[in-house]
């Protein structure tokens, strides 16, 4: 465990927590992609079935609880609770388009041809076009609330962390996953038209609304 | 390509 990896899962936590702690305070799941939601919990729970297989340690296995607890927690708020709040006539982004070339790209390219190796790629794969939902969901309403946006910069930070842990573990530990390493690259470049917005309106106060 | 030991990553 290093400094980057650290902050990385508290950052991912809290990303996590706001969401859930947004929709269930203000009753709404408006501006949020249910869609999203749905890939995060489909990447939570082929990443982590390795919780029924093996013990790491208390932190690494009660963090997997909260993030696949929390993940159908959002699900159901915005598809079963707060149903009549969900925007659906934005969120119309084709998660098949995503969902069908990673699953693809996961049998092909993988670090061994075992299921349970098959379905983690699967999910890192996953996860680095997850929020393109969301993403394309403010593009089209051309704006988001501010606490959505503090959820999507916390999230877009963890896995940049994650790419400064992947070099403290190469330098320090010979580790590396190069499966790992290049879709957190792409992960966190999707993120950066967005952190631009939120650096230069957010924080200064703006709303962040887009030229729809 | 991954040199390292089990997944211990979140």
């Amino acid at each position: 465990m290093n400094v980057f990896r650290l902050t990385g899962d508290l950052s991912h936590l809290a990303a996590i927590i706001i969401l859930l702690l947004k929709i269930w305070k203000s009753r709404s799941c408006a501006g949020i992609s249910g869609k999203s939601q749905i890939l995060f919990a489909l990447v939570f729970t082929t990443r982590y079935l390795d919780l029924l297989t093996s013990f790491i340690s208390l932190y690494n296995t009660s963090m997997k609880i909260i993030y696949v607890g929390c993940a159908y927690a959002t699900v159901y708020l915005i598809y079963a609770k707060f149903r009549a709040t969900y925007d659906g006539n934005h969120d119309t982004f084709r998660v098949e388009f995503l969902v069908v070339p990673v699953g693809g790209l996961a049998f092909l390219v993988n670090h061994d041809f075992s299921p349970l190796e098959i379905l983690w790629t699967f999910s890192i794969y996953l996860e680095s076009v997850a929020i393109l939902p969301q993403l394309f969901m403010i593009s089209k309403t051309g704006e988001a609330e501010t606490i959505t946006t503090h959820y999507l910069f916390c999230l877009g930070v963890y896995r940049a962390l994650y790419l400064f842990n992947w070099i403290w573990r190469f330098y320090f530990e010979g580790f590396f996953d190069m499966i790992a390493i290049v879709a957190g690259v792409v992960q966190t470049i999707l993120y950066c038209d967005f952190f631009y917005l939120y650096i230069t309106k957010v924080l200064k106060g703006k709303k962040l609304s887009l030229p729809a | 390509c991954s040199i390292g030991g089990e997944k211990d990553e979140l």
